[in-house]
Formats: structure tokens, C-alpha cells, sequence
């Protein structure tokens, strides 16, 4: 059974994107056939792959908004193994489109009954939110995945971020997991990061064992290091592994998505 | 004539309220007079200075939504020379509650009205959007300082952010103008930041001369520099003067705000 995973958290800036886009490559170039959603109106996954929003006849909104089309129609070629549920600037209006309408909060989730299938990974960028457009991702998604930044600030939205995964998987998708939090832009060699994640890791373990939809939820490793190839690579439309492929920021996520699909292989 | 900037960038996570703390923090340490408005219902600010937003009997929450009282009830003693109207989470309604209200847009203008002119600089840090919170700020401000990382991604979504200071600019408060980019979190030894600059730098000067608010508008200098420092004085309450005074953080923005000083005295 295929993995549905949401990158998820409400905080800015935090590099959602950034693990969206090099993970499901990565999960690609080792031929795992993957589907990355880009669900932010800012459309920043989209062209981080060299995609043209403006040049799209659909996209995501088509999907969420005309749930009797065909949703393989919205889906275009990325790369090799790695299709693309591509955003643009419409998208900006769903939300408040889909309020009110008829199950509008499982959108994609049903459009993952017809799409679904066909990959191994399904991978869905959500924007910093935690509006319509992110609850369909959660009510789609199996799994959680929350990059975020070692700083204290950061810390301080964890709380409702959980809450709102709580929320969902009890009134929408009794399935959903957080599998754990993604370290990003991480400064390795300070204290603060240590004790940041030293915080992290504490939380999670006191959850072990409970009800909580993060119960057996971890810090992954490696954590994505800061690395300058990372913030250059958009720029030019590609992926971490074709712009800078033995960069730091390369290695890290080329390990991750290793990691990630050697997960599934032991289930 | 008394300063007012709006610290404005709907993107989350580049560095706004890490500026208006030490900008606020640099100003008074010069003997200036300074108010700093938390706009943003996470409360960064607040908790930045070491002020317990939970503990709090009154916040710029009050002063939006009761514009008949006195809005100087509301404002603590952050510093000498610094006096803060704090946010807490019940600003998080505001949003939705001054919807449809009678002058919605101009309740924080209001206030200032009787709060401003003690103060020789009023900051104000906005959230991560475009929403009632920030066009209150940005009906209130006289001036828009705009902080963002000097990355491709970042520059995506400058469009927007000119787009509305225009809006507010035509309909509600004529006098906005925006002095300018704050680059934070800056690499400085990265071409990929020094070609965003250009970019930026070119597309300012495209503008002299003409009648956008952003003519005139400049790249502040020096940059804020990405340090550590920066990160962990908020999880002691601190500012980064009385944290890490002689580190690169607390040097750039030292000098960022005697510069900002010498241009009021200049005029
Ligand atoms: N490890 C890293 N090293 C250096 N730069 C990074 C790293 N990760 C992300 N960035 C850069 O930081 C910025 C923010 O990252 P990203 O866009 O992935 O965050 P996000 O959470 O998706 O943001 P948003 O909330 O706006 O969707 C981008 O300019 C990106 O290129
Ligand atoms: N120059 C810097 N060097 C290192 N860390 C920084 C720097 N500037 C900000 N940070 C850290 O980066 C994170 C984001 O910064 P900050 O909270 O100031 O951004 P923001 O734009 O106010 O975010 P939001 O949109 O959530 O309000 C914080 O953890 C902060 O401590
Ligand atoms: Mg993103
Ligand atoms: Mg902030």
C-alpha cells in the first residue's frame, strides 16, 4: 500500500518546499514511481521543478474544484518516476471557494482514490497554513512529516500544529500518523540547535506508547544541514541531486530518501 | 514629526520580528523615545522581550477592538527608552472579528492619535500575511521596511507585497511610503545573495522618480547577517545588545539603527 505523506506546518519559510521537491526526487531517482501535490496558491514547488505555472491549462485547483473530472488529467511528467500535481495561481482563491461546498474537505483524498494507485510515494506540499488547503492534505495523507528550524521561535507553534493533526485524524481520518519532524536549515555545530532538539526529542518520547497521533512519532536523520545549493537550485528549475549533486545539501536528503524508502521496504 | 514603520513581509519566516526587537531595542539604547507594536497573534515579539503574553491584562487586542478606551492602558515598559503594545493569542480572532466593522482598517491609526506623539519612533512587526493585521499597520504607518532573505524564492513573492502597499497607499493612507529592503539571515559571501541583490537593486532603481510608493525605496545597509546569536537571545528574553553584544548580529543591527537615527535627525 502506497505512502501518502504531508509536509506540513503553518510556520513560514521553514523549507516545506525545499524537502517536498529533493525528497520525492530522491525517492525517484531510486525508481520508486512518486507523485508530489503542490497545494500552495505561492506555487514555489512547482516552479522549483522548472514548471511554468502561468503556462498550466490545470492544476490542483481543477482537482479540488470539479471533483468529477479525471484528476490524471491535472497530473504532468516532472521527472523520471516523478509526476507532478502542479499549483498555480488560482489556487489562491480555493479557499475560500471550497468553504461551504459539498465535502469540501476531502477533495483530494477522493481524487487519491483515482490517482493513488499508481505510486509507491504520494508526497503534498502544504502551504504555511492551516486552512482548507492543508486540512486536504491531512485528510488525504497517511502520514506527517513537519520540517521545521532548531530555534526556539520555532518551538512555539509545535503545540497548535499537533492540535490541528489531532483534530483531523479524529474527525476526518481516523489513520493519520505523524511520522516525526524533519530538521531543517539546521546549524549542527551550535548548542542551541542541540538543545532545541534535545526539547523535541524529550516531547516525543514522553508521547511513546499513548494515543496521540504522534505516539512513535522520532526526529529523523540526517537532519538537512544549511547549504547555500539548496536556496540556488529553484532558480534554475532543478532538483538539488541536478544542480549540486555532492553538495551537503545533496548528500543529506539523498540519505533521507534513502532512509524513507528503506522504511517502507522493512514494513 | 515622529517616525512610524510597519516591519511588512507576508512571507513567514525572514527575519521581521527579529528586526523589530533589535531595531526597537537599537534605538531606544540611543535615548530615543521608541514604541514597539506586536501585530501578530503569535506573539514572537512579545515573548522575545521577555514578556509573558498569557500574564497580560491588556494587549494591542483591546486597543483594536475597543477603540473608546484609552489605548495607553495597554502599553508595558519593555526597556528604557522602549515602551511595547503586546500581542496575545486572542489576537488571533481579531482577524475575523473586525471584519465588517465601522473603520476596521484604520483602528490602529486611530490609537495612535492619542499614543504617537511621545514617541520619536514607532515600530510595528506584522504577521506572516496580508490581512486585517497588517493593513491596520499599514494604515497606520508612515513608512514600510520590508525584511527578506536574499534568495530566488523570496523574491517571488515581493510582487504581491508592493501590490498591496499600493492598494492601502490609494485608498487609505496617502503618505505610505516604502524606504526600503532589510536583508536578514544574510550569506553574505554567497553570489546567489549578491545576484538577488542586484536584482532587487535594479528593480528599485527602475522605480525613481516615478509614482509608485516605492520610489526611493532602497537596500538598507548593512545587511543582519545569519548568527546564531540572533536565534537564541528569545529564549532567554533578551535582546541580542544584552545577550551578545559584540556579536555580528548585535554589530549590524547596532549599526542599522544609528543609521535609521541619523536619517530622522537628517531631515
Ligand atoms: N537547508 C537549506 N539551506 C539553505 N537554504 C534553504 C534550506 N532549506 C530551504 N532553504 C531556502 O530557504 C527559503 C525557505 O525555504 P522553503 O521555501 O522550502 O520553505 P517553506 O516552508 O516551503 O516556505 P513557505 O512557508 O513560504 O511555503 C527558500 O528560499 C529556500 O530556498
Ligand atoms: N540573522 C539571523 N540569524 C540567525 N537566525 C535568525 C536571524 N534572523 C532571524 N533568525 C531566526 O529565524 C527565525 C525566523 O525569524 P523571525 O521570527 O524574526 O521571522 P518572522 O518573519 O518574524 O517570522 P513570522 O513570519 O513567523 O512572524 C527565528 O527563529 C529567528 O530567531
Ligand atoms: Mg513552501
Ligand atoms: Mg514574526
Amino acid at each position: 500500500r502506497g505512502r501518502r505523506i504531508a509536509l506540513m506546518n503553518q510556520k513560514g519559510g521553514v523549507g516545506k518546499t525545499t524537502a517536498a521537491v529533493n525528497l520525492a526526487a530522491g525517492i525517484a531517482e531510486q525508481g520508486r514511481r512518486t507523485l508530489l501535490i503542490d497545494l500552495d496558491p505561492q506555487a514555489h514547488a512547482t516552479l522549483h521543478l522548472g514548471i511554468d505555472p502561468g503556462a498550466l491549462e490545470r492544476s490542483v485547483y481543477d482537482v479540488l474544484l470539479d471533483p468529477d473530472d479525471d484528476p490524471r488529467a491535472s497530473v504532468v511528467e516532472g521527472r523520471p518516476f516523478l509526476d507532478v500535481l502542479p499549483a498555480e495561481v488560482d489556487l489562491a482563491g480555493a479557499e475560500t471557494e471550497l468553504a461551504g461546498m459539498e465535502g469540501a474537505q476531502r477533495r483530494l483524498a477522493r481524487a487519491l482514490e483515482t490517482l493513488g494507485p499508481k505510486y509507491e510515494f504520494v508526497l503534498m506540499d502544504c502551504p504555511p497554513s492551516l486552512g482548507m488547503l492543508t486540512i486536504n492534505a491531512l485528510s488525504a495523507a497517511r502520514e506527517v512529516m513537519i520540517p521545521m528550524q532548531a530555534h526556539f521561535l520555532a518551538l512555539q507553534g509545535v503545540g497548535k500544529l499537533l492540535e490541528t493533526v489531532s483534530l483531523v485524524a479524529q474527525r476526518v481520518n481516523p489513520v493519520l500518523r505523524v511520522m516525526g519532524v524533519l530538521l531543517s536549515m539546521h546549524d549542527e555545530n551550535t548548542n542551541h540547535a542541540r538543545e532545541v532538539v534535545a526539547d523535541l526529542e524529550a516531547f516525543l518520547e514522553s508521547a511513546e506508547g499513548g494515543e496521540a497521533p504522534w505516539s512513535g512519532a522520532k526526529v529523523y536523520r540526517p537532519a538537512i544541514r544549511r547549504n547555500i545549493k539548496l536556496a540556488e537550485c529553484p532558480s534554475f528549475g532543478k532538483t538539488v541531486f541536478e544542480y549540486a549533486p555532492w553538495a551537503p545539501g545533496a548528500l543529506d536528503f539523498r540519505k533521507l530518501a534513502e532512509g524513507l524508502v528503506a522504511e517502507s521496504d522493512a514494513r
